[in-house]
């Protein structure tokens, strides 16, 4: 299962982004 | 003067040989024997007469291993990029069906076979009963396989890309290059959304050009659409890519073939908004055939 | 709403029901395309949540064919290799998805060894699905499916099966997203339409707390473990979400779910988000409703409270701090808190007087600060403040022990005639019912000085 659960690393999103209104 | 003989043939050791499939002229797909660059052409002609105690004249008898691209606008010309001859039987008369082996050792087949919008590839043997007013001819396809392997070194591609004020992401995909088994795998990261986003997908486009100066010709077909979103995200967030290509039916890119026709692939990330408007950004990848274990 | 959603019911019944005649034919591949097709049904934007909610909970049931049939195949050693990678080949995503973590499941049922790398997969490729309808009841198909199969130790022979730390980063992690999600909702449609927006919002509150329900099902997790691995996570969200409707139901959600022991651990914490929480919050139920379960707690535990924890004293602060920070609560809340305290000094404290006293006093000094002169009779500040100075009456049943509260005499004043009246009515009958001696004249004094609009 390497090949199918491959992912990069994401930058971990700030708490004031997530629940900020849509811009 | 009708044609007197059947001509068949038959390669060695075909229950060894894998076959591929390539799409004909009529765009239906057919199955082919499949042969690598340095393979040997090897098999029997088998001439019979059609009719039993009768004669043929000709004026020799050749088998030829060619390749050549066909492009569809100018069908009167084909480039011959390969051409080996064996000469099967001079001149004479066959008064009886016969069998002739052939060998063309160690072939070398350059380019990949393919079949596309405005371009044909193709191998073929072709044997020729010469005769005075019409020769006798039987073709044999033959499907080619091109194998690469790439050095470690494989960049992946990592961009930023925005339309002021409305728009902004980083996509990254893990590679540059992707064998045909291979899996795309990549991210998306929001840097300014302030557009009404509906969806997301990657295309996988493949564009064909063909001719050169003027006479470009260029054919796009989207090979596949992947969605790797639903619906809208804010700033700050990371969409996951994970596209694997086993799934479609992909070839290898082919760049300036024998400087007649090229192939490539490109990744179309595509963001459709709430009206339907699309944001796009198109990025060339290049798609190779990776032997197998136990060939390589 | 009714067409929409049976017009979808009725495809997913019919490819079901292809979906199962494939499976009972071992043809796997031509099933799962069915199931595909069926769950493209609930990529729809037209249902309404509650609607929504009927075609996901149709579709879902008829997923677990599915995983039952993959379940059985692969226990008889018929494992369909890389069918994790097949069923990622699904070009739409929701179907995808769900696909996903059905066979997901199925491997990690199957094989302990991958367990913690499928379930953070899972939990990140869902991050795919932003629309938040459509992600929370995916999301809640992920905490469902994996209900009964997270990791629950604290240390695992091969540590690819993870351990109880990697099931809370995993149902944190889909806690955050959904209540990410839930929160967005309020953005979306029309102005018009909040009203309409935030009643949905309600109806689909179970869903993001069910995260929340999963985590304290977790039995490795220890008091040590709550107070660094699983509460500061929650409240982090909980407090930066900056939504009313979120944080009211989150912080009553927390009280509800998690053992009383885990909350006298962590008052401080708790309370302290109290205090942050939005404007529009009702602090004062959920403060009450904690102070409530500790009361209860305390008397049917062995030896009450800790001593080490000290109940009254932190409850006494952080009630201070709430109401200093959140000037919009109502005076009648801040008495309303009042009571609860004095509550709670009494059933887990009941030798106490001071803390009773203290209580009163407190009150004196907001009202102080307020600069209020009077509470009119039978207003909401009145009633809350006629609740709290019954309740020492009633409890010690003494009027000798109530003239001992140095701080019930000058509370009196804030009331009115007519709620002085009421409340020396009561003090008298509680004397007279309790046949209460007052032995000196001093205390005679301080008493009738107290009922003194009986006399005067």
């Amino acid at each position: 299962t390497a090949d199918a659960t491959r992912r990069l690393n994401v930058k971990k999103q700030t708490l004031d982004d997530a629940y900020a209104a849509p811009a | 003067f009708g044609q007197g003989a059947e001509v068949e043939i038959v390669l060695d050791n075909v229950d060894n040989r894998r076959t591929a499939d390539v799409k004909g002229e009529d765009g239906k797909k057919e199955k082919h024997y499949l042969f690598y660059d340095g393979e040997s052409v090897a098999g029997k002609v088998n001439i019979a007469l059609k009719k039993a105690g009768g004669r043929l004249e000709h004026q020799g008898i050749k088998i030829e291993f060619i390749g050549q691209i066909e492009l569809y606008y100018d069908r009167g010309n084909h480039h011959e990029f390969t051409s080996l001859l064996k000469e099967l039987a001079p001149q004479g008369e066959l008064s009886h069906s016969i069998t002739f082996p052939f060998e063309f050792l160690n072939v070398e087949k350059p380019y990949e076979s393919y079949s596309g919008s405005n371009v044909r590839l193709r191998y073929f043997l072709r044997v020729t009963i010469v005769r005075w007013l019409s020769d006798v001819v039987k073709e044999l396809e033959l499907v080619v396989h091109t194998l690469s392997s790439y050095p470690e070194l494989n960049n992946s591609i990592k961009m930023e890309v925005g339309i002021e004020d409305c728009l902004h992401i980083e996509f990254e995909y893990n590679k540059s290059r992707y064998h045909l088994k291979d899996v795309i795998v990549g991210k998306i990261y929001f840097l300014l959304v302030r557009i009404k986003i509906k969806h997301m997908e990657i295309a996988i486009i493949k564009r064909e050009t063909t001719g050169s100066g003027p006479n470009t010709f260029t054919e796009n077909e989207t090979i596949a659409k992947y969605e790797i979103m639903d619906g809208a995200p804010v700033r700050g967030e990371s969409i996951p890519i994970r596209v694997f290509l086993a799934g479609y039916d992909l070839a290898p890119s082919m760049k300036d073939i024998n400087k007649k026709f090229s192939v490539r692939y490109y990744l179309n990330l595509v963001l459709m908004d709430e009206e339907d408007r699309r944001y796009f950004k198109q990025q060339e990848i290049t798609l190779w055939r990776k032997g197998e274990t136990s060939r390589r | 709403q009714e067409k929409l959603l049976d017009t979808a019911l009725g495809v997913v019944k019919v490819q079901a029901l292809e979906m199962k005649r494939c499976l009972d034919r071992s043809k796997l591949m031509d099933g799962l395309k069915h199931a595909s097709t069926m769950l493209g049904e609930l990529r729809t934007s037209l249902l309404s949540p509650k609607s929504y909610y009927e075609l996901y909970m149709a579709t879902t049931d008829e997923l677990r064919y599915l995983e039952q049939y993959l379940l059985d195949e692969f226990q008889r050693g018929r494992k369909v290799t890389d069918l994790y990678e097949l069923v990622q080949y699904a070009g739409n995503i929701v179907p995808r998805l769900y696909l996903l973590i059905t066979v997901g499941l199925v491997y990690i049922k199957t094989n302990d060894s991958i367990k913690k790398n499928l379930l953070k997969d899972m939990v990140e490729m869902c991050r795919g699905v932003q629309h938040p309808l459509r992600g929370l009841f995916l999301r809640n198909y992920l905490l469902q499916c994996t209900r009964n199969i997270l990791p629950d130790t604290v240390e695992a022979e091969d540590e690819n099966e993870g351990t109880v730390k990697d099931s809370i980063e995993f149902v944190q992690s889909n806690f955050a997203e959904m209540n990410k999600l839930w929160v967005r909702m309020q953005h979306q449609g029309h102005s018009r339409e909040k009203e309409k927006r935030e009643r949905e919002r309600e109806e689909l509150r179970l869903l993001v707390g069910t995260n929340l329900v999963r985590l304290s099902q977790l039995e490795s997790i220890n008091v040590e473990r709550y107070k660094r691995l699983v509460l500061p996570g929650i409240l982090e969200q909980v407090v930066s979400c900056r939504d009313a409707i979120a944080q009211e139901y989150l912080m009553e959600c927390i009280i509800q779910v998690f053992p009383d022991d885990f909350h006298l651990q962590t008052l401080h914490s708790f309370l302290k988000a109290c205090a942050e929480l939005q404007p529009g919050v009702n602090v004062k139920n959920i403060i009450i409703a904690l102070i409530d379960r500790l009361a209860l707690y305390s008397q049917r535990a062995d030896g009450g409270i800790p001593a080490e924890i000290r109940l009254f004293d932190v409850f006494s602060e952080q009630i201070a701090q709430v109401i200093e920070a959140r000037q919009d609560i109502p005076t009648e809340d801040i008495v309303a808190l009042q009571v609860s305290l004095i509550n709670l000094s009494l059933k887990c404290y009941p030798d106490r007087v001071d803390y009773v006293d203290k209580v009163l006093e407190t009150t004196v000094d907001i009202f102080k600060k307020m600069e209020l002169q009077r509470v009119q009779y039978n207003s909401a500040v009145s009633r809350e403040l006629s609740k709290l100075m019954k309740i020492p009456i009633d409890n010690y049943n003494n009027i000798m022990t109530v003239l001992q509260l140095d701080h019930f005499a000058p509370l009196i004043e804030y009331f009115d005639f007519y709620g002085r009246k009421d409340l020396s009515a009561y003090l008298v009958t509680n004397a007279l019912e309790n046949e209460t001696l007052i032995p000196t004249q001093e205390q005679t004094d301080t008493l009738l000085t107290m009922i003194d609009s009986m006399i005067q």
